[in-house]
């Protein structure tokens, strides 16, 4: 306690600079823990690369604005399955638990860089690896088709990424060559490691009676 | 609203910056380094009760209010936030992911008696 002098708003002893200081950041990490709605920091235990967290930021649209009220998130690929020489692999992505929001934007960046001449066609599945041991099933979300190397958007039905309670997304995606030597299977190579990783970019706003509308105050 | 200066007894407000480094949460929140963690503190005294920290028209409403009823008020205004802005923060959350979002009414701009 300040020798001697008052609080302005109460009139009680007023705090030491330091116990003030003390007060004011753990006052900071309550704020931003219930700004953020949790409950306590994050335990990061897979942090995704710097390199890939730069280029994943710079993709994104330069100075694009978080929805009001909603959220942007980036969601790094792990590749679970993926045969050396095709290029069919399956992707998981863990996604935030939805805290009663609405998924309306995703697309999938992928780095292509294929090794033969010809167009690229690529579909992008959801594939649910099901309860039991049978086969999961899959579902076509998209196709796309490339002549260039580099940096893709592909653009996701945000309703075939909804719906289900788990917050594990897994993607499939099957490619082949169109014209020129089809019986070539292109070397795709999936970066998973690097900068080049597969990410999803999606928007999501809260979901839920009136949650369009503006606050009445 | 004037910033709160060591003698200030009246309604004003408070600044103080809160580096994320200073919390150990760097690691966690990439955007920004840091903010503005203010807030308001100070006497309100009768003539200031609504003052103009809301708007003119209120505090000559809540003037001739206070006239009206009572000159000594019992109750008391308070210094509280009158303005304030959302916060935007890019943080990594449990899965690794990458996550921005605005969080609203988070820094306070300005304050004014109630």
């Amino acid at each position: 306690q300040g020798a001697g002098s008052a609080c302005p708003s109460c009139g009680g002893p007023t705090l030491a600079p330091q116990a003030e200081r003390a007060l004011v950041l753990e006052l900071a990490k309550q704020q931003i823990l219930e700004g953020l709605h949790l409950t306590s920091r994050p335990r990061i235990t897979h942090p995704p690369p710097q390199a890939a967290l730069t280029r994943a930021l710079q993709r994104l649209q330069p100075g694009s604005v978080a929805p009001a009220n909603g959220e942007e998130v980036i969601s790094f690929a792990t590749i679970t399955e993926s045969s050396a020489s095709a290029c069919s692999s399956t992707l998981t992505f863990h996604l935030p638990t939805a805290r009663s929001q609405r998924l309306y934007h995703a697309r999938l960046w992928l780095h292509v860089l294929p090794t033969f001449p010809g167009t690229l066609y690529l579909r992008t599945f959801r594939w649910n690896p099901g309860r039991r041991r049978r086969g999961g099933s899959r579902t076509l979300l998209a196709q796309h088709q490339t002549t260039t190397p580099g940096w893709h958007a592909l653009t996701l039905p945000s309703s075939g990424l909804r719906g289900e309670e788990s917050a594990v997304l897994n993607l499939q995606l099957d490619c082949r060559l169109l014209g020129g030597n089809t019986t070539a299977v292109p070397q795709w190579l999936l970066d998973t490691a690097g900068e080049e990783r597969p990410f999803l970019e999606l928007k999501v706003r809260p979901s839920g009676p009136g949650a369009g509308r503006a606050r009445r105050r | 609203t004037p910033t709160c200066e060591p003698e200030t007894p009246l309604c004003c407000r408070r600044d103080h910056y809160v580096d994320f480094q200073e919390l150990g949460w760097q690691d966690w929140i990439l955007q920004p380094e840091g903010y503005q963690l203010n807030y308001c503190s100070g006497q309100c005294p009768p003539h200031l009760a609504g003052s103009p920290g809301i708007a003119a028209s209120f505090h000559s409403a809540v003037f001739s209010l206070l006239k009206a009823n009572n000159p000594w008020p019992l109750g008391t205004s308070c210094c509280v936030p009158t303005a304030r802005r959302p916060l935007s923060l890019l943080y990594l959350d449990r899965d690794g992911n990458v996550v921005k979002t605005d969080v609203p009414d988070m820094v306070v701009e300005a304050c004014g008696c109630s």
